[in-house]
């Protein structure tokens, strides 16, 4: 069958559904359109292969993310709006990392949240791990600094800091959060620091904004999307790379502490256009 | 705004100050696209568009003098009547005894929880809380954190289950004569079809008098699947929409209550105790057309 309108509002129709956003909906559109006649393409069958392909460029199109660099300290920083899943991530990778042979461990800088360090104290304690933790209501910087000096003393290759969860509207919150990132920078100098924000798969138009003000407040060098074993599509993932061209490293699809997976782009978006 | 939006779109209106046919579809399509930068669900969007298109063209828009004024009204008028109109009431039933928090994960059940059982408490009331979600580390001390901050009894056995937490719950209620009994479960995801049977049982063997569905106002498209699959099996009373003091458009009520008529009753406006207010479907109404 040959390619038509109708066809086209269709895959706009799914991209639209999947939370990728109007405009860059509109966008690709037009790019696909473009991409399928200078191919001399013109069957409906060729449209979800180009689209993928227009799709994976855009999440392929980044920075490179810090890599893990051995004999040298690393620190991993998870930051992102309420309830997205740092907690959890910082688990997964806290044993992702230890399975890897490395000495991991961990920062409770969520002093705010009711039994937020307890939680992160089980997965340690179930990982198997070492965490530092704070008083309720302790300054978030001076728990990670204590645990920047732990993991240096014990000779640590990765400090995993935990945050706790801020909408990005919240100046005084994102304050904190640069504090954090400043204090980091100085206690290790040379480290390397890699900051990750959560998004929740189900997050709409909203993750661009949280994308931005996060990014403007530490520096983000990389994304995790958590959640995606549910029925969310998570595409508003790809407006937010196509802006700030930051990489995205994990994707969560569990509760249990193995089902943090690498990001693989191809796979992604395939599951938007099948 | 919305006015200027449209204004925006028909800058080429004519002189006359009267809209065409051609107008009010340039005018529809500025608000189609406004619903959906809103997260409103793209096909929610198209049933209200057709919706509001035959009450502007029934109210004669395209005679009037000041059109984009009436097109904007029948807007906003329509999307309120569909968040449930201008004199909805979201008060509880004075006699509400049994409340079971339901949603997806990070969704906010725990902290909503305690925000009602605060409320409650000013009321004069003497709310039990119930720590049924096991499976979260440090879920239970959550919970127990929050009735503490507030002076409200914490129901928890961290060696049970959810369906004994219920009964065994209600009877320490009855006994200690509290009033309303409110139990938090486990975050879960909608599709999944063991986690959701669990709470059916829940829901059998506490017999509550609501069921509240927790929802993030930050949630997209998938809001209507969320609402529906929830809705198709536990029957929900009414839905919470947590984390309104971001800046998200919050979209995701419109859907909601489109594909489940159950109505929007309270938001979170904070992470505080004290952060919980009553749905008021005008006010939500501007915030989604922005
Ligand atoms: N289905 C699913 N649930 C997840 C995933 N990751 C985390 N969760 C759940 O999401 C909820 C929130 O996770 P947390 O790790 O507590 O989130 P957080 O960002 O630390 O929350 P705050 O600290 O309160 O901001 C928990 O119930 C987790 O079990 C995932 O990949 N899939
Ligand atoms: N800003 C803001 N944060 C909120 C609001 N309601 C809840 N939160 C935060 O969202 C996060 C998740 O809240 P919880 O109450 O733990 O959510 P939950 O649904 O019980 O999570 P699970 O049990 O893991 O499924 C926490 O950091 C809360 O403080 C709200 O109205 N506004
Ligand atoms: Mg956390
Ligand atoms: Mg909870």
């Amino acid at each position: 069958q040959l390619v038509d309108d109708g066809y086209y509002d269709d895959v706009m129709e799914a991209l639209v559904l999947s939370d990728v956003g109007m405009e860059l909906s509109d966008s690709l559109i037009e790019r696909i359109r473009a991409e399928m006649r200078d191919r001399g393409l013109a069957y409906r069958r060729d449209v979800p292969a180009v689209a993928r392909e227009v799709l994976t460029g855009i999440l392929t199109d980044v920075r490179e993310p810090v890599p893990l660099v051995p004999d040298r300290l690393n620190v991993i920083m998870l930051v992102g709006v309420n309830g997205s899943g740092k907690t959890t991530i910082s688990a997964k990778l806290a044993h992702r990392l230890k399975q890897e042979g490395l000495k991991v461990i961990l920062a409770a800088a969520d002093t705010f949240r009711a039994a937020a360090t307890e939680q992160l104290s089980v997965w340690a304690h179930r990982i198997g791990v070492d965490i530092v933790t704070g008083q309720q209501g302790a300054d978030p910087a001076a728990v990670v600094f204590d645990a920047t000096q732990a993991a240096a003393a014990r000779n640590m290759d990765v400090l995993i800091v935990d945050t706790a969860g801020r909408l990005q509207t919240k100046h005084n919150l994102m304050q904190e959060l640069s504090k954090v990132t400043r204090t980091i920078d100085k206690a290790c100098e040379g480290a390397a620091v890699t900051r990750i924000l959560v998004l929740d798969a189900t997050v709409g138009q909203n993750a661009m904004s949280q994308a931005e003000l996060f990014n403007e407040a530490c520096e983000l060098t990389g994304i995790a999307m958590n959640k995606l074993d549910g029925s969310a599509k998570g595409g508003t993932l790809f407006a937010v790379v196509d802006r700030l061209k930051i990489p995205v490293l994990y994707i969560g699809v569990g509760e249990q502490v193995g089902d943090l997976l690498d990001f693989d782009p191809l796979e992604f978006t395939g599951g938007l256009i099948p | 705004k919305m006015q200027d939006r449209i204004l925006g779109a028909l800058k080429n209106m004519a002189k006359s100050g009267r809209l065409s046919e051609a107008d009010v579809e340039k005018g529809l399509r500025e608000i189609r696209l406004a619903l959906l930068e809103a997260d409103v669900n793209l096909s929610v969007t198209k049933k209200f568009i057709s919706r509001v298109q035959q009450k502007a063209v029934g109210q004669d828009v395209l005679g009037q003098l000041n059109p984009i004024d009436t097109l904007v009204m029948v807007v906003y008028e329509e999307l309120t009547e569909l968040l449930g109109g201008k004199e909805y009431d979201p008060k509880f039933d004075p006699g509400v005894k049994r409340i079971m928090m339901v949603g997806l994960q990070g969704s906010g059940k725990t902290t909503t929880s305690g925000k009602l059982a605060n409320r409650f408490k000013s009321e004069g009331k003497k709310p039990l809380l119930i720590a049924a979600d096991l499976s979260r580390p440090a879920a239970v001390d959550q919970l127990q954190v929050l009735g503490k901050q507030i002076h409200v009894d914490v129901f928890a056995d961290p060696k049970s289950n959810p369906v004994d937490l219920a009964k065994n719950g209600l009877k320490q209620g009855d006994k200690d004569s509290n009033n309303p009994v409110i139990i938090d479960t486990a975050g879960r995801l909608a599709i999944d079809e063991e986690l959701m049977d669990e709470l059916v049982k829940v829901k059998e063997a506490f017999k509550p008098d609501e069921i509240l569905l927790v929802v993030d106002a930050l949630t997209g498209q998938d809001a209507v699947e969320t609402a529906q699959r929830f809705d198709e099996k536990l029957n929900i009373t009414g839905i919470v929409l947590t984390k309104m003091d971001g800046d998200a458009r919050g979209g995701a009520a419109m859907s909601m209550r489109a594909v489940t008529g159950k109505p929007i009753r309270l938001t979170g406006t904070g992470e505080k105790l004290d952060a919980l207010e009553y749905f008021f479907p005008d006010r939500m109404a501007s915030r989604i057309l922005g």
